[in-house]
């Protein structure tokens, strides 16, 4: 699940 | 910020700045809808709330501190469930219809234009208008939502989990969300054994969330396996993750 983790990944919203 | 630390109303608080934005479609279709054109509204819909709803997630104290895999399984386990219990929350005050959006507002009859999805209109309609019975508040709505999300695990999360820590972190953050409902109860001034009832009652519904919620799963898979609806992006990564688990 890629856009997944790295939606959870990314510290900025 | 370490969840034990918050006090009950601390918690709730942040909830309530966690809310993720109310999401619009756009370019809505011309009534009446075709079967393919209500399933590419709805999917669009789920697509948008889904980005929300990660950020949101990182709101809820004590979630970011969950190991990575832990934060994956629970959101790829959950997120129809949350879908639908923000549907259910919208629509309260709109017996007969379900508020996916304040410009996707459908009559309990339009379903009968997708196949198979009457039914689960019926159960979200079912169970929407047992929260108007009790009259939800927004606070429970909010601690009920947190608690789908870190209760949403099938299976031992350690299991594949690089961080047994994890484990021990999650039961700590269901233990503090476990007291924020019982506190945001207790403050509505019921007696205290109606104030047990209400809880359960609060928490019986989830049953019948993840009921509609299985329902759901199924109804898109077998939607897009008829090319009825294309799933893409992190919708298409999110249905994967439960026909995988599935098989």
């Amino acid at each position: 699940s890629h856009k997944l983790v790295q939606l959870l990944a990314t510290t900025a919203e | 910020i370490f969840p034990s630390v918050l006090s009950p109303e601390q918690f709730v608080t942040t909830l309530i700045e966690a809310e993720p934005p109310n999401v619009l479609l756009m370019n809505r279709p011309n009534k009446p809808f075709t079967e393919a054109s209500m399933m590419m509204s709805l999917t669009k819909l789920a697509d948008k709330e889904l980005v929300h709803m990660i950020g949101w997630a990182k709101k809820i104290p004590g979630f970011v501190e969950l190991c990575l895999y832990d934060q994956v399984r629970l959101l790829e386990s959950c997120w129809l469930e949350i879908l639908m219990v923000g549907l259910m929350w919208r629509s309260i005050e709109h017996p007969g219809k379900l508020i996916f959006a304040a410009d996707l507002i459908l009559d309990r009859d339009e379903g009968k234009c997708v196949e198979g999805i009457l039914e689960i209109f019926d159960m979200l309609l079912a169970a929407t208008s047992r929260l108007r019975e009790l009259k939800l508040q927004h606070k429970e709505y909010l601690c009920l939502k947190a608690m789908i999300l870190l209760n949403s695990n099938m299976f031992p999360l350690t299991m594949g989990s690089d961080d047994p820590d994890s484990s021990v972190k999650l039961r700590h953050l269901l233990n503090a969300i476990t007291d924020a409902l019982v506190w945001v109860i207790a403050k509505s001034g019921l007696p205290y054994r109606q104030q047990s009832n209400r809880l359960a009652n609060l928490l019986m519904l989830l049953s019948h969330v993840r009921h509609a919620s299985n329902k759901g799963m199924e109804h898109l898979l077998s939607m897009r396996c008829k090319n009825v609806v294309p799933v893409y992006d992190l919708l298409l990564e999110m249905l994967n993750a439960h026909t995988l688990r599935d098989h």
